[in-house]
């Protein structure tokens, strides 16, 4: 049965699709059936594996607002073990769409229900906002996993986003986790990363993964070639830090 | 009569918070009386100039939901001349609660008419997206002021967003304009950062800035201490290039 992890921060650009992405990527080349899913209307972590722009009506909004399965829009990438669910255009108007449906928070959970056998890991890749695209991630998934910026903005909005996934467990998914918290773009000559690395470990030591992204240009340039990080400079320092969280959060799951 | 700016780019973290703060107190201390509006959930900017948290019912969420006018929301800052409304996080179900309401598109361009008489600019920090809240910003805009990172995700959504506003010029808005593009983050040791402007520049040489912004760890530690950067730094880098943007940005409107 797959574990579906919903790769969530509304604050913006903080590396969620990056992090969606290479460790997606990461988990399949240690033979682990990934699948992505992007369900943000930006399409970003469609670019960043080569997804080829869906044909009309083949994307994650004919299956979340039409009746596709997703077995019929899912898309091969060039890693092996890494299939993804391509996001359109479309998805911009699905929140003022889902507003007046019926479950509109459940409408992913019940799409993934049967479509997920296949696979070992479901990674979502969700935009940069708490709204009902995010909550019908946090609502399918598992657990959800964390990427955050070394930036005073960044710490300010990792309150409410905990207090929206207490609000979920509630209402919606009593068995929504947290699968970690990962820290990005880190640049350890900076005393502001420092400071907020030090204050996010000490509110939330359980969850900090100890394997930290650190900045690195490669990971920024693989995205023009549509290729995760694995593929575009296998031995750069943002390939090796994706491939060691990947060793750790398998130790996580207690599987390797 | 004032002039509204919408501060907006759907990609996240690209430097909207941090432009329309900045040039926000760089308008100010040109003798320019500026409103700075937080439509962002998260707070940032409204953090950005030291903003108390506001009393319940005190925020631009009670303007766009409720029926309280600007004046009765606005807060001084520690820039003269510069005030703010500030957001809450009311305003993170604000989209759903829009969508339902007559005219839901104009609630903010209704707001802003008889309240900014005594301002000579009015800027509107949006949130990494292109739903409601930013929709209305671009209602009640005279123009679009677009921070972008020179990156390739940056890159790729610039044509919706521009796509977008065509899109609001013919419905709702047409006397909408485009203030600039403010190439954001720049370091120009960067290869992927000089093909990103280059490429910019050639797509839409009329509106990019000469004004750059550099990466300064200064303006992502001045949110910090609640103070815009001429205020925490003024010799700093980022200070000095937002004075400078100010600069350039007053010459093409025509004033000094
Ligand atoms: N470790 C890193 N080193 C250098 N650049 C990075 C790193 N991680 C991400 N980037 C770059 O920073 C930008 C922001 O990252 P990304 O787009 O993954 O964030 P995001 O949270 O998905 O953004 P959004 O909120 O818009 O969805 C991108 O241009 C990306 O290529
Ligand atoms: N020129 C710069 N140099 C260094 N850091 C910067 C610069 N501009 C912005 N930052 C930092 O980068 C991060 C992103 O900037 P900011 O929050 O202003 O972007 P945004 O587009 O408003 O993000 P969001 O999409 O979440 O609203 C912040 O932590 C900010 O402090
Ligand atoms: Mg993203
Ligand atoms: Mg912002």
């Amino acid at each position: 049965m797959a574990r579906v992890l919903a790769v969530t921060n509304q604050k913006g650009g903080v590396g969620k699709t990056t992090t969606a992405v290479n460790l997606g990527a990461s988990l399949a080349v240690n033979q682990k059936r990934t699948l992505l899913i992007d369900l943000d209307p930006q399409g970003n972590a469609s670019t960043g594996v080569g997804a080829t722009a869906p044909a009309e009506g083949r994307s994650i909004y004919d299956v979340l607002i039409g009746d596709l399965k997703i077995t019929e829009v899912v898309q091969k990438t060039e890693v092996a073990s890494l299939e993804v669910v391509p996001s359109s255009a479309d998805l911009a108007g699905a929140e003022v769409e889902l507003v007046g449906m019926l479950a509109r928070e459940k409408r992913l959970a019940g799409a993934l229900r049967d479509a997920v056998e296949g696979y070992d890991y479901v990674l979502i890749d969700c935009p940069p906002s708490l709204g009902l695209l995010t909550v019908n991630a946090l609502t399918a998934a598992d657990a959800m996993l964390v990427p955050l910026q070394c930036e005073y903005y960044a710490l300010e909005g990792l309150a409410r986003l905990f207090r929206t996934a207490d609000l979920i467990r509630e209402a919606l998914n009593p068995q929504l986790g947290v699968a970690g918290i990962v820290l990005t773009m880190v640049d350890m000559r900076n005393n502001l990363a420092q400071q907020v690395a030090l204050e996010v470990r000490k509110h939330f030591p359980q969850y900090v993964f100890e394997t930290t992204i650190p900045r690195n240009v490669r990971l920024s340039e693989a995205p023009s070639h549509g290729k995760p990080i694995l593929l575009y400079d296998v031995h750069s320092r943002g390939a090796l830090s994706y491939l060691d969280l990947a060793r750790e959060f398998l130790g996580r799951e207690g599987t390797s």
